[in-house]
Formats: structure tokens, sequence, C-alpha cells
């Protein structure tokens, strides 16, 4: 279960714009 | 040069490009108990982003769109659930059943989603003291 989170989270974070 | 929180009432999109914008916004729709419609927006864009190329990709493509259909879509009670359209839903449940894993399977939903924010938790936001007060 903690590994999809971790997945889904991965996810999120990929889609998130970068600091800029 | 114009601030970013003035840019963050142009658009939505204005708004998701910026990471204080995503900041302020998820910590209002935590407010209003909808914190998983954009946790949902941005697994959709990633998911549609996800390399074919890299190894064991398929494996973990399937792996992620059964997690976000279970975290989002499965439970019909949750905020995003209840803002999906049953069709878009049945086509998610078929593909993920089919093992049907398709870059833009996510889409419709997104859209719908994304509709919902831009026609409503989105004003609310740029009217709100969270948003005020910031500025």
């Amino acid at each position: 279960i903690d590994s999809e989170d971790d997945l889904l989270q991965e996810c999120i974070s990929s889609a998130m714009p970068k600091k800029k | 040069p114009t601030p970013p929180y003035l840019k963050w009432a142009e658009s939505l999109h204005s708004l998701l490009d910026d990471q204080d914008g995503i900041h302020l916004f998820r910590t209002f729709l935590k407010q209003e108990d909808c914190g998983d419609m954009l946790d949902f927006w941005f697994a959709c864009s990633g998911f549609r982003k996800l390399e074919t190329s890299e190894s064991q990709g398929e494996e973990k493509k399937l792996k992620l769109a059964k997690a976000i259909y279970k975290k989002y879509i499965l439970d019909s009670n949750g905020i995003v659930s209840r803002q999906i359209k049953p069709a878009t839903k049945s086509f998610i449940k078929d593909c993920v059943a089919r093992l049907h894993i398709d870059p833009a399977m996510f889409d419709q939903a997104q859209t719908e989603i994304q509709t919902m924010m831009e026609e409503n938790t989105y004003p609310l936001f740029l009217k709100s003291d969270i948003y005020l007060e910031y500025t």
C-alpha cells in the first residue's frame, strides 16, 4: 500500500512546476 | 514586474503554474475539504507525462493507473468521484479492468475536474480570506 502511495506522490510531484 | 499573486488571478493555469500559488490554493481547498481535486488534477498530468521508454514503464503505468483509480474514483463518496460523470468513471474502470493503459485515459476526468475548479473553487479562492490576506 505504501509503495502505491509513494508512486502516486511521485506522479503528482512530477507534474508540478519546478522552483523558479 | 507583475507580482505573482496578481498573475494567479488571471487564470487557473497561471495559478497552477506557480509553486506558491499551488501551495496557497491547496491550503484553501483543504479548508473546503476538496484538496483531493488538486492532487487528482496533478496526478492526471503526471500520468500523461510518464515515459514509456523507461524500463518497467508499462508495469509502472499500470500500477499507477490502478492507484489513481482506487484513490480518487472508486470511492463514490470522494470529492473527485462525485464530480466526474458516470460515463467517464465507467470508461476508466473499463481501461483498468482490461489492462488497457493509455496516456490519455484520465484526460476526460481531468477536464471535468478542471471545469469544476474553474467555475467553482477557483473564483471562490480569489475571493477568500486566505488569498486576500496573502495579497
